[in-house]
């Protein structure tokens, strides 16, 4: 029984589409079933494993068009680890299923096809709670949530919960927190120390014990369309993926 | 006659708010008069020269109830800066507008007020290109588009190209680049300098000769409530955007 996990968090920049492509890497690599779904327009988690942006079916299709979700899934040159990458279409989509009613489950009803195929099912969310990341919301199991170790990344906290909230009460009764991850911890700085201590405040045992500190090779990786355990997997940030991925089985 | 500019990068985590805020900050010391309009939700703008969100009056009810958007306007403890910080009620306005026939122009109505109050006035975006965005850039006589200087950030440039040039089609025919500012420049990695070259080739001279750095106390000084000039003048992020200052009066 696939779990569907979402990872998100409106604040941008905080290493979602980063911590999507090598947690679903890392864990295709220990025999896991993967699929990693791209609803961002811009398309970081395709590129992030050498995927370009082109005009063939995908996410949009299954969204707008009820296309069957099984005609978009592609296979990657990692073993255990399919993808739905984004076309170009979906920027425009917002607009177009702003009238449906039930525009919030479109992705939750169309996994029911797929879910038990995988193991893992991870879905990379824009930087907007904007009806892509309520889809992903109303799918999910449960999410993590990215949270950069700097000032700005906590102020959005409070607006995110709101929203996971919301989302528990009227569209998925059983949406839980998967985890909160610490991500480009700086240890020249007691900025980042803050915003452990103040994570840890709010979310307690939810706080991951896995810690990803600011490493530039996992900014170079996605040039290359490499996750960072084939770009670098003896970097410190190949090894913080790998044993958050240990954590996140061992988790349950 | 005050110049209105818009920052804006649908990508997120780019820079567009620590641009906003020291910009502001540096060219109010300058003797110029400057209003800081905040319409992301996450409300960093405010935050990062030490304003906390309230309910009290803001943008939200200048774009949904038509306040005049003098009584909005508050004044901060710099000298010449005004500022326009959100309210918690902005997350919610995107529905409340999407009916509304004029709902990309209620920005530009309501600054016509005010607009020759000041020298500068700069908008802060959110990252995404939703009907706040898409205010700021019809409100706009330019765009500042901050560019961090990594990989996923120069994927989204062409859906951001795309839209201005809508914006400038069917929106506001005189909306012109002001310029492309490389951020987060990290000089160990050949990552940074392929980026700028790929930005040059795209922008050519619209691209800032002056280029900010990545430098920690940048991300310092939010947590103080502070734009850099106070919190370290002699950083070298407070000089980077004190030169930018400069290079953007100098363009004209
Ligand atoms: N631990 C890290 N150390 C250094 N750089 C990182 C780290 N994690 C991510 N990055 C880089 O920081 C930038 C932002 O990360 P990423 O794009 O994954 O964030 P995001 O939350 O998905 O952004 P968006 O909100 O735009 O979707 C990227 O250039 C990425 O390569
Ligand atoms: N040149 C820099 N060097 C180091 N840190 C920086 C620099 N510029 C910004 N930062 C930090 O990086 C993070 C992202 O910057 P910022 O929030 O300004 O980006 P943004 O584009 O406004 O993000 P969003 O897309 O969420 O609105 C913040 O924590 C900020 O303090
Ligand atoms: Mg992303
Ligand atoms: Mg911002």
């Amino acid at each position: 029984m696939g779990k569907i996990i979402a990872i998100t968090n409106q604040k941008g920049g905080v290493g979602k589409t980063t911590t999507a492509v090598n947690l679903a890497a890392v864990l295709a690599k220990k025999e896991n079933k993967i699929l990693l779904i791209d609803i961002d327009a811009q398309g970081n988690a395709g590129s992030g494993l050498g995927y370009e942006k082109s005009d063939e079916k995908s996410i949009y299709e299954v969204l707008i068009e009820n296309e069957p979700i099984q005609n978009v899934i592609k296979s990657t040159e990692y073993e255990n680890l399919d993808i739905i990458p984004v076309n170009i279409h979906l920027a425009g989509a917002e607009e177009q299923m702003s009238e449906a009613p039930d525009k919030n489950l479109r992705l939750k009803n169309a996994l029911r096809e797929v879910r038990n195929i995988y193991d893992f099912i991870f879905i990379d969310c824009p930087p907007s709670l904007s009806v892509f990341t309520l889809n992903a919301m109303a799918a999910a199991d449960s999410v993590i949530i990215p949270l950069q170790c700097e000032y700005y990344a906590l102020e959005g906290l409070a607006e995110l919960l709101k929203t996971v909230k919301f989302v528990q009460q009227y569209v998925n009764n059983d949406l839980k927190i998967e985890g909160v991850l610490l991500t480009m911890y700086n240890t020249t700085t007691n900025l980042s120390s803050d915003v452990m201590e103040q994570a840890i405040t709010y979310f307690k045992d939810k706080v991951y014990k896995t810690i990803i500190p600011r490493n530039v090779k996992l900014a170079e990786a996605p040039s290359h369309g490499l996750p960072i355990d084939e770009y670098d997997p003896r970097s410190v940030g190949a090894k913080s993926y790998e044993k958050l991925a240990v954590e996140l089985i061992n988790n349950g």
